[in-house]
């Protein structure tokens, strides 16, 4: 019991900080995980860390709400890269980003599509805009909210 | 294994059958505010075995459609998953609604909802894991909970 | 004392529903505030409901994130109807909003430019540019995070 | 009354002086991810006698520039705001960090806490009352109050 957990922290451990710079698209950052009790790690807390691109090591609670976002986006896929569920489900996700790091994670994403299915949820054009496939939801006039669905393959359009 | 289509019957804001997909490998869900798309996300959870308070809803059969507005059309609401497995074969999950309890199908066969989780745990789904569902507002708070929720975190993924 | 509380509940009460319908852009919105003890407001919640456009009466837990943001407006402005405070200051508000109610925020905020002074933080062109200043923030590479900061006036240009 | 400038004095990310203004009847405050723009919002919040805790630091003294890597570049932050009266004279707010106390300021002369929020109170400014500052990520729970808090905020504002 005791190993499977050591097994899935260190892996996790040993991905989360290249997951983060590639997320970053820079080398500068750095990302890493830390048992409070390095002897037997599942009896106590275990710490997240992340160091923003260009910016020294503070405490996680002094980042802004998109570098919260992007810090939480790497353990994630980190987490993900040990235990993998067929596909993600992220719902408005980019809220809190720019447009720079919503054009970093949409290209994480598709390089990841082959062994990662990823559905979002979006408002935002340059992140939605960078999709496989759109589903449109609208909504008609009725008593009740009824809402009717649009599917289009954005694969035969050229950028 | 592969999502291609989440089929829904009745589920919330959606009337009667709607079929979605086929699912890509990086598919987008919009539309304006208040259209559905948080309802598609709980119809998935829903299927993948999420708990009702995780869905918005305090009991089952509010997420009935209509029930918003007490005027359920059915008594019953469904939600459908089709996955492609490694060996193209489909393999078919289906959640219920009936009255205030829940029914677990598989491929069309009726079965227990430990069974149900269990075949879905071999798909690499397992909702109380947190792994890959995140709910609207929720992303922050992924990197911003305690050491200790994060061990907690790891146990169950273990 | 009970008599101010009454004053301040009565006044915001009458003038949520027109802000709302104002904000929404559509007579078939609907905000109202009850006190759970109309005899003694004070003793006792009051409660909050909206209807969406377009949809019926439903509890509010039932709104989608868009739609919440927008009722929350609706009730700041209209507490801000009774006890005015100089100028309001929001951060990413429109985090959850699509492009047609951010446009329907941004009206109504330039139609009331004459009696209240509002600074928003955002991250949507479709709502900045609607402004009449921008001020622009960034960084500059060292040690610790050094913000540097540029102020540009857009009235001089046409839309 | 009109705010025109916020003058900011080795406040957070802000090292040595930078004015900001002149505000204008509609501004938008814009820049990248962790440039500073939550800062500014702290700086205004500061200066209107909002408590540390709103403002994402533990202690006053984590608010002089460069404390978030435990260099802080001097004993002292200050933000001023300067404002435009009915009467078209002007009105100077200020509030600064000396070590690990706050001082305060109105039109350059010394005045004590209570008086000073007093007189921010005259142009309607309480930040008690929660009616004009929305923190990122907060806004949604503005509508979403249980009906006991709504009547608190009441009392306040009244
Ligand atoms: N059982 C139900 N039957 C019909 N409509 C329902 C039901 N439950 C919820 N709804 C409606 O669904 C709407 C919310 O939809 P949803 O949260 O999916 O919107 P959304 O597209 O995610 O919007 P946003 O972009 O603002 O997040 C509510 O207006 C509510 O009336
Ligand atoms: N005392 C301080 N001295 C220097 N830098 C600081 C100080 N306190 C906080 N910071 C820095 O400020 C940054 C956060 O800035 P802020 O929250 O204003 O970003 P933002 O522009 O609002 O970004 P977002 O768009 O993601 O919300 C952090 O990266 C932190 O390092
Ligand atoms: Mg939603
Ligand atoms: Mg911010």
């Amino acid at each position: 019991r005791h190993d499977k957990f050591i097994d899935c922290f260190e892996h996790v451990a040993n991905e989360i900080d290249a997951i983060y710079k590639a997320l970053a698209m820079n080398q500068s950052a750095q990302a890493f995980l830390g048992p409070e009790n390095p002897e037997e790690p599942y009896l106590d807390g275990i710490n997240y860390n992340c160091v923003a691109p260009g910016k020294r090591f503070q405490p996680m609670s002094n980042l802004s709400g998109g570098e919260k976002t992007v810090a939480a986006l790497a353990l994630l896929f980190a987490i993900h890269s040990y235990q993998p569920a067929p596909f993600f489900l992220l719902d408005e996700i980019d809220a809190a980003l720019d447009n720079t790091n919503i054009g970093k994670v949409a290209s994480y994403i598709r390089s990841k599509r082959g062994s990662l299915q990823t559905i979002v949820i979006s408002l935002k054009e340059e992140f939605y805009g960078c999709s496989d496939a759109l589903v449109g939801i609208c909504s008609e006039p009725a008593d009740c909210l009824v809402s009717d669905v649009i599917t289009l393959s954005l694969e035969d359009y050229d950028d | 294994a592969f999502l291609k289509y989440i089929d829904m019957e009745n589920f919330k804001s959606y009337r009667g059958h709607h079929r979605i997909g086929p699912l890509k490998s990086f598919t987008a869900v919009v539309g304006p505010n208040g259209s559905g798309k948080s309802n598609f996300m709980d119809a998935v959870s829903f299927v993948m075995g999420e708990k009702t308070s995780l869905l918005r809803v305090k009991r089952l059969s509010d997420l009935i459609h209509g029930a918003s507005i007490n005027k359920p059309v059915s008594r019953n609401a469904s939600v459908t998953a089709t996955f492609i497995l490694e060996d193209m074969t489909e393999k078919q999950f289906q959640r219920s609604v009936v009255g205030q309890s829940s029914e677990h199908r598989i491929d069309g066969q009726s079965v227990s909802i430990s069974n149900y989780l269990a075949e879905l745990e071999k798909l690499g789904i397992n909702v109380k894991a947190k792994n890959f569902l995140v709910f609207q507002g929720a992303v922050e708070s992924i990197a911003m909970k305690n050491p200790k929720e994060r061990t907690a975190l790891f146990e169950e993924i273990s």
